[in-house]
């Protein structure tokens, strides 16, 4: 059985938004260290990774692997009645098709309790290898959604090439096209500046989409990473107390 | 016109 204490749920509710427009059904994998999430988006193109460790939770108490199959919408709906600073118990019996939730009030005796069906689900886990990136980018979250929020007005790719120069994310589209250059910052680290290491220079080509898409994290982090290497997946990074969220996103390639 | 490889091509399958 899994038996969760979560402090506050808007750690939940935070990551089900940073999930439910990429996602519909997915298996939350359940075991002692904590809880796991895999997914991919429809089209194969984007692969979102969520790990919750059992540390990060008031109790936790898992006795064997458990799948729960969740149908994100639903979930976020149920997760909507939770007040952010709410105390979140979840809990699934061994074999059981129910999910249930319990909210308690931080300052009354409010106890609220929510079922929702599981469901099974058949989705094939990828093996992602240990890659070392040619350029890590870290920068912080909110200018990284105002980039690619900017950016996707004008177009429905970015161009991102990291050099000596600094990091660059360039957009052509039809009708406008732009370029944003961030330097590494030398008296400021993150969360409030911006480190690039570079081994070799870097230059791909993203959907935007996706982009505008992971950005909704940014309510988990206040600093996000860019992992790159030429020709391999984008990995995108926000870690936070309890775990992190990655993203990763084929590159573009030329006709 | 720039297109995607689904990300089967650079993972496998567990």
């Amino acid at each position: 059985m899994l038996e969760a204490r979560l402090a506050e749920a808007a750690i939940l509710k935070r990551l089900l938004d940073s999930i439910k427009e990429l996602v519909t059904d997915a298996n939350f994998e359940c075991n002692e260290e904590g809880i796991n999430l895999q997914a991919m988006d429809n089209s194969h193109v984007a692969l979102v990774s969520v790990k919750l460790s059992a540390s990060g939770f008031k109790k936790y108490r898992c006795d064997r692997p458990l799948p729960l199959g969740v149908n994100l919408g639903s979930f976020t709906k149920v997760l909507k009645c939770a007040k952010d600073d709410d105390v979140c118990i979840i809990k699934a019996a061994d074999d059981a098709d129910i999910l249930s939730l319990t909210y308690e009030a931080r300052n009354s005796d409010r106890i609220a309790e929510y079922e929702m069906k599981l469901m099974d689900i058949d989705a094939d886990t990828l093996n992602i290898p240990d890659t070392d990136y040619d350029a890590r980018v870290s920068m912080p979250s909110a200018e990284f959604t105002r980039i690619v929020r900017d950016l996707s007005q004008l177009g429905e790719s970015v161009r991102i090439e990291v050099s000596k120069e600094g990091v660059r994310f360039i957009s052509d589209g039809e009708a406008a096209n732009g370029n944003i250059l961030l330097r590494q910052t030398d008296d400021d680290a993150p969360p409030e500046g911006v480190t690039i290491e570079m081994n070799q220079h870097v230059n791909l080509t993203f959907s935007l989409k996706y982009l505008v898409n992971f950005a909704k994290s940014s309510t988990l982090s206040n600093v996000v990473q860019l992992m790159l290497s030429n020709d391999v997946p984008l990995l995108v990074s926000y870690d936070f107390n309890q775990g992190h969220i990655r993203y990763y996103l084929a590159p573009k390639i030329g006709d | 016109v720039a297109d995607q490889h689904s990300l089967d091509r650079y993972f496998g399958a567990k």
